[in-house]
């Protein structure tokens, strides 16, 4: 399994973006402030993190796009997998995960697959979605994401924190 | 569970010596208690550039980013994630060590994807695929600077 | 008391709003409490790049080391201090900010010694003198790489 | 006032070092874990920080030179100062205050003036110290340093805690 692409619809700074990610080193660069940890922060809200304060954010509608005056209705972003390798329990090459909230204050996540041509899509629980990524070694305390100005957090966190690090891989 | 977590330990413990001699230094991980690992911590010992072995307090701050990126490398190369996602870890990195890193990170994207946030060109030369993100009045917009070939 | 720290209030937001202009972006000082100032604090309503007046945690890595600079500066402007020391402060900023940082301080250079450890070249390059610290043997030794003028 | 120069015996990794501070622009460059940082400490050290933590030390006998398995007697750092001006108040062009620790714990500060060629040295109090400091605009909170990883302090310190550096200008 691999991600395939990244779909940001007005959460932060981005209204509609769909970025492709191909295999091996992708480097992504800008001035400051343009919106590239605001990726990151798309990415940590669908692999489920639980505090806004860990997205940079006080409240979950401060995720959804504020722009002349107006705040948008809901935020949502998608990953979407190469899933040819079936390690993600659908039937289909292409899935999405995504992670939708509304200004009203749902928080939903859902499924989406293709047959043929069309996109089909289910919500589903969370306690699912930590699942399926735990599964594929994502998200919890793991240590694939490194979020801006922490990466000395592995050297600075407990000696019992850090075997536990090794736990998750037994 | 205890021989699949001393297992684990070994195989990431090998990892990080041979990582943190490529980056020009020793370092090697301990169990607080061997006899009963998952009543103890595990302890990191380094000394960057050869200096005595030192606690990881007493480090710089380059040489903590290094060492913290040295324990990733570890165990991604014993279980690679499908993707990493690195944002400005290069921040404290001299040009040499910003250099190294980047050399590290194309090596582990044959195992895993690497989207790395950089304002290093040291970093940034490296990669396979370059993204420009940019604002126009308050909202991002992302732009291919460098596609791979596969890309067209 | 009052109108003491009023009259330097009033000096220091001046030079904070035409330091942050000249960085793009609009910012200024208020007082919580202007009636009585020592019972309040001193907030930052800062907007880089013009986007809309935002908080403080809002603002990306970068944007919180300009305005903190900004800060830092509309002080200095008031009531320089005889030297500043500045230890990697253009970590998280882009190319283009590092050698506006660079500038700032090089203008400041006239009423204050600054003592800047850097690993950009848009600042180190706008430096007066240089120095390089290099490890020989676990022991640190400084040579001089520029030397001003008069240092011969 | 200005600094002139800093000199640095058994201070952390520096041995004996006297780096000449001209006026303007100074910057200081080097590898990871050269020493930079460490002059800064040594600055710091001489200006009053009362705990070894904020010199990052576990403990003031850290900041000895350790060097092929043995620490030195002592640690000191001495700031010159070209005083033309008389603004510390004492009568030499040419002034230097100094901290030194000894491994056996005490930890004293130096007054150093000279009569002509020759250098006089009397012990003085911390609070003479902080006063002369005070006076200069140097040390305690002020924002004249800037420790590495701190930059963004300024913006994540409360508002009172800032007001505080208006109320020591005024
Ligand atoms: N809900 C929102 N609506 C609109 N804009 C937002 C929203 N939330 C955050 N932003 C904007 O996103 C910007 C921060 O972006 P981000 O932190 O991604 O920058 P960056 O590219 O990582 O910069 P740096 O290089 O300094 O780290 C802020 O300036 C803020 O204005
Ligand atoms: N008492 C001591 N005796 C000898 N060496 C010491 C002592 N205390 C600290 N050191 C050494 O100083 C080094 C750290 O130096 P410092 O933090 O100044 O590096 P730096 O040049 O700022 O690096 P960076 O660019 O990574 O920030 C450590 O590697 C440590 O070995
Ligand atoms: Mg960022
Ligand atoms: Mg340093």
């Amino acid at each position: 399994v691999s991600l395939s692409e990244i779909h940001l619809k007005n959460f932060k700074s981005f209204k509609d973006t769909k970025l492709k990610i191909p295999l091996g080193f992708t480097a992504i660069v800008g001035p400051n402030g343009s919106g590239k940890s605001n990726i990151v922060d798309g990415i940590c809200f669908v692999l489920g993190k639980t505090s806004p304060r860990s997205l940079r954010a006080d409240r979950f509608k401060d995720l959804i796009t504020y722009y002349r005056g107006k705040r948008a209705e809901y935020a949502e972003v998608t990953l979407f997998f190469d899933n040819r390798d079936r390690r993600i329990p659908v039937d289909g090459d292409r899935v999405g995960i995504s992670r939708k909230v509304k200004l009203k204050g749902e928080n939903n996540y859902y499924l989406i697959w293709y047959q043929g041509e069309v996109e089909r899509r289910r919500k589903i629980r969370k306690s699912e979605v930590i699942d399926i990524f735990s599964r594929l070694s994502l998200g919890g305390e793991r240590l694939n994401i490194i979020l801006q100005g922490d990466v000395t957090k592995i050297v600075e966190m407990s000696p019992k924190e850090r075997r536990k690090l090794l736990d998750e891989i037994s | 569970k205890k021989e699949v977590f001393m297992e684990i330990f070994k195989k990431v413990s090998k990892n990080f010596q041979e990582i943190y001699r490529s980056i020009g230094g020793r370092g090697r991980l301990r169990l607080e208690n061997p006899e009963d690992p998952f009543q103890g911590g595990l302890l990191i010992d380094a000394s960057p550039q050869n200096k005595k072995l030192q606690s990881l307090d007493m480090m710089s701050g380059g040489e903590k980013s290094l060492t913290a990126l040295a324990f990733l490398f570890a165990i991604q190369r014993l279980t690679p994630a499908p993707f990493y996602v690195l944002d400005e870890v290069d921040a404290t990195l001299d040009a040499k060590n910003a250099s190294l890193i980047g050399d590290m990170i194309k090596n582990a994207s044959r195992d895993s994807q690497f989207i790395v946030i950089s304002h290093r060109e040291q970093m940034i030369s490296k990669a396979d695929t370059l993204y420009g993100v940019y604002m126009e009045n308050g909202i991002s917009k992302v732009v291919g600077i460098k596609l791979d070939s596969e890309e067209g």
